[in-house]
């Protein structure tokens, strides 16, 4: 039988082991293990390639570690502005979301872009628009902020940068909205 | 930013890419990720690409097709290919990130030229890996 598989990634950037706590790196593998585990389960059971891989975003999207959906970054006006695509390697078909706010599951508005209308790359108001007619789940923008992002906006806009994912390693203390759990947490700073 | 890439048992494969952006970001700035073949990109003659990192540098350089075109033009094996662009090429132009892949064989790829990359893999024959650190 031919192999079959996925492979993922959160994020890259300056991620030091030495500014990583151990309770910060522990949820992060889990949460990378929770996602490997919710797109294999599709590819072991005969489902399709383009199902794993949106299950397996999902899972990342859904989580507060990783910057996607709930947990994005925020732009200068302090807006969370996502971007999703997928791609099927059959028939070469494609779909995307650009700059949208309100679809809770951005990469679900890719696939619905590519399966459901004859373009490729949708964005802003139109796409949100078209998430909608679709029957996607919409979200309130509070769904996706997070104070440990926010608190990064405010750096940033004091040094009048832009930032990019994970990179460097200024260690900073959060409060886990959950847990109450003090851990801290690498800093996401790459610098465009 | 988020990303996966798959083969299923029809031997069919797929990609996906979902990203916050950039923090700090302005005047409406898309990066990599919904450009198809810079940021994501799926062949099931050569293999499937999900990117993330500094996406100007990715989408000049199309990242993710210029892997699958190295594999197709040039028989590179994914390995190869993968770490040409993102390890040789992509560092030469200045960009810094990295990239997951599998091919239509299976065989998957995780090159990044910064210190860390959240990633990991899970293969039917029973390989399985969850890294984050370059030394991993």
């Amino acid at each position: 039988q031919l192999k079959y598989g996925l492979v993922i990634h959160g994020g890259a950037g300056t991620i030091l082991r030495e500014n990583m706590s151990a309770e910060a790196e522990k949820a992060y593998r889990q949460k990378l293990d929770e996602s490997l585990a919710a797109g294999y389960a599709i590819l072991e059971q005969g489902g399709e390639a383009t199902d794993a891989v949106i299950a397996a975003i999902q899972v990342m999207e859904q989580s507060e570690l990783f910057n996607a959906a709930k947990g994005a970054v925020f732009t200068h006006e302090g807006r969370n502005e996502m971007d999703a695509s997928i791609m099927r390697g059959d028939d070469l078909n494609a779909g995307a979301v650009a700059g949208v706010r309100h679809i809770k599951s951005p990469i679900s508005a890719a696939k619905a872009v590519m399966e459901q209308s004859p373009h490729v790359l949708l964005s802003g108001a139109g796409a949100e628009e078209f998430a909608t007619e679709q029957g996607l789940e919409m979200a309130d923008t509070s769904y996706f902020f997070t104070e440990r992002r926010w608190k990064s906006l405010q750096r940033a806009i004091e040094r009048e940068k832009p930032e990019l994912d994970h990179d460097d390693q200024k260690k900073a203390v959060e409060k886990s909205p959950k847990s109450s759990l003090i851990y801290s947490v690498p800093e996401d700073y790459k610098f465009g | 930013t988020v990303g996966c890439a798959a083969l299923d048992k029809n031997g069919n494969l797929a990609a996906g890419t979902s990203t916050g952006g950039m923090t700090n970001k302005r005047w409406n700035r898309i990066g990599d990720s919904p450009i198809i073949g810079a940021g994501t990109y799926a062949n099931n003659a050569t293999c499937a690409v999900s990117s993330t990192g500094h996406g100007e540098y990715f989408i000049r350089s199309v990242v993710a097709y210029d892997i699958s075109a190295l594999m197709e033009y040039q028989s590179l094996s994914l390995k190869e290919a993968s770490e040409k662009v993102v390890i040789k090429k992509l560092v030469e132009r200045g960009g810094s990130g990295g990239i997951i892949a599998i091919d239509k064989d299976g065989n998957v790829s995780m090159p990044f030229n910064t210190k860390g990359m959240y990633r990991g893999f899970r293969l039917s024959n029973g390989e399985a890996k969850i890294a984050i650190y370059e030394e991993e």
